[in-house]
């Protein structure tokens, strides 16, 4: 069988499919100063998983505005900086309006998954960190 | 009451892949 780590030169997803494929690439972009890139990556993905029940909406309505607060809200933030300014606004507008959608965050996390995959998965692959992995 | 990291965290780690 094919070892875990030559899976996780195959696409991002594979390495974000993999607990330990994560937990280093994750030292990784801690390294880079860019770990929040993947922990917005998995919020996005949390919080359109959030159960859809009646009397969840209190917890989903604050978690939607701690995702915005942490990841966005902050201009100079690294995830901040490469969303899209209107990307950003229609997230804004949902908090404000207290327009709370499953779906609010998915163009976000789009945009981060692409810069994930032209720029910091690449050059994990090629990081000494992987490299003393394999 | 859950405080705004406790909330963000168990949000990351739902989206998590489980140990295989």
């Amino acid at each position: 069988p094919t070892p875990p780590y030559l899976k996780w030169a195959e696409s991002l997803h594979s390495l974000l499919d993999d607990q330990d494929g994560i937990h280093l690439f994750r030292t990784f972009l801690k390294q880079e100063d860019c770990a929040d890139v993947l922990d917005f990556w998995f919020a996005c993905s949390g919080f359109r998983k959030q159960d859809t029940g009646e009397g969840n909406e209190e917890k989903k309505l604050k978690l939607a505005k701690a995702i915005y607060k942490k990841y966005i809200l902050d201009s100079n933030g690294i995830v901040s900086r490469q969303i899209k300014p209107a990307t950003k606004s229609f997230i804004k507008d949902c908090v404000m309006k207290l327009h709370i959608d499953p779906a609010m965050f998915d163009q976000a996390q789009t945009e981060i998954q692409a810069v994930m995959e032209e720029n910091t998965y690449p050059l994990f692959l090629k990081s000494d960190i992987y490299l003393e992995y394999t | 009451i859950d405080s705004e990291d406790d909330l963000l965290q168990e949000c990351i780690s739902s989206a998590m892949p489980k140990k295989k």
